[in-house]
């Protein structure tokens, strides 16, 4: 579903310049279940977020599904960010100024979905990362792994066919980020979603098919 | 350094009453290294942000080296905050504005230590968590640990007698983790620093002396 040749990634600020990908090469099959491993620094988020088609890479290319992303419109490219991919934001980036109820609905707006049923894909989903009874509530008045869920279940709640999170079990207690895990597993098994998975977290790395490791912007 | 008596805290959303903390009694000595543990959800933060006199409990007493917090005034309260308490909050909370550099110096400003004091410290802070070749980055220009280092630094640079840790190594990979904890170690040492962890990663807890669990609000 996803592979990549020679890419790498240079960030440019002003004169400097930081190379934070270096030749990242990959090919994973559809229903993968990845973790991506690696130092702080070593080039995890830039790399899913280059996956993730929200960033752009510097050398090298991409292709999702069998197709060039260098190929398409920005407007294309815009279209498979919603209809197949989910993403997980390691800083949660949720919207400040809409309930824990509207975030998670808010993909399905994208997709034509009935009322009824975009309210019952809603509940079923923040019922299932145990935050239903915020459903009301703002981001900011929720706790840290209250907001982590929140933005796990926006990601799932379309069962895109690629979900990539950034760091998911950070802020979760080992009991919550279990069943976040069993949650996945759960998808990865009922709709054959490809998961890849950046985390420095045992608990996490551990239940993953595959082990790919980063460091300074380089697959080990 | 720390006592909590009967301590308890409701949030209030309009009609909806959550009370996020219930009969808290604590007593910290100077020096303690205490792990404050339990589910997502459980009071953690809440309870870091009464101790760290950035929120006001609903009931109870709370009392800051002997003297009860609630016969001081708003300015002696700041005063304290300021001098006396470093904190390391959950989501980082960097001004977004000011450079790496900016952000680990500013509570030195607060103190009026001369400029050539101010450098020295400022780099010697930055290099000790390693983010020093990040000091002129603005903070969205770093990875996820990188700002929770520069987070731990700015809260680390006075030396306080109290340093408040909401998950501080939630986004670090375990040898950057083991560093950071170290470097903790050092300074309680070194300097008698009390430190509060709220954490659920046991690589953190289980180098604490101490370990206080939360559930649903109250100690277990
Ligand atoms: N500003 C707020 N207004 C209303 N409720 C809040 C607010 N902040 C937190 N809460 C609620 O209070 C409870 C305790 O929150 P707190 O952030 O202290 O938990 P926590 O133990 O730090 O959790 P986590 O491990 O997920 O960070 C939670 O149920 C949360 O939803
Ligand atoms: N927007 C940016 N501009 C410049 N440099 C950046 C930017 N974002 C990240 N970097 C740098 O690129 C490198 C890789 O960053 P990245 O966020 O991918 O690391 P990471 O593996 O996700 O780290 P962590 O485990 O701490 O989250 C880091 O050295 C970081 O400072
Ligand atoms: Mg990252
Ligand atoms: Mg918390």
């Amino acid at each position: 579903i996803l592979q990549t040749k020679n890419l790498g990634k240079i960030y440019e600020m002003g004169e400097i310049k930081i190379p934070a990908l270096k030749d990242i090469n990959l090919d994973l099959k559809a229903g993968s279940f990845v973790a991506l491993e690696g130092p702080s620094g070593s080039g995890k988020s830039t790399l899913l977020n280059i996956c993730g088609l929200l960033d752009k890479q510097t050398t090298g290319e991409l292709f999702f599904n069998d197709s060039n992303i260098t190929d398409l419109t920005a407007k294309q490219i815009t279209q498979i960010r919603r209809d197949k991919i989910g993403f997980i934001f390691q800083g949660f980036n949720l919207v400040p100024v809409m309930s824990v109820y509207d975030n998670v609905e808010y993909p399905l707006f994208l997709n034509n979905v009935s009322n009824k049923k975009r309210r019952l894909q809603t509940i079923d989903i923040l019922k299932k990362v145990g935050v239903a009874e915020y459903a009301k509530h703002l981001p900011d008045k929720i706790s840290g792994g209250q907001k982590q869920r929140v933005a796990i279940a926006r990601a799932l709640i379309k069962k895109p066919p690629l979900i990539i999170a950034d760091e998911p079990t950070a802020n979760l207690d080992t009991k919550t980020a279990t069943d976040i895990i069993d949650l996945m597993h759960q998808m990865a098994a009922e709709y054959k979603t490809t998961f890849i998975i950046a985390t420095h977290d045992k608990r996490m790395s551990q239940r993953c098919d595959k082990i790919i490791k980063l460091e300074d912007g380089a697959l080990k």
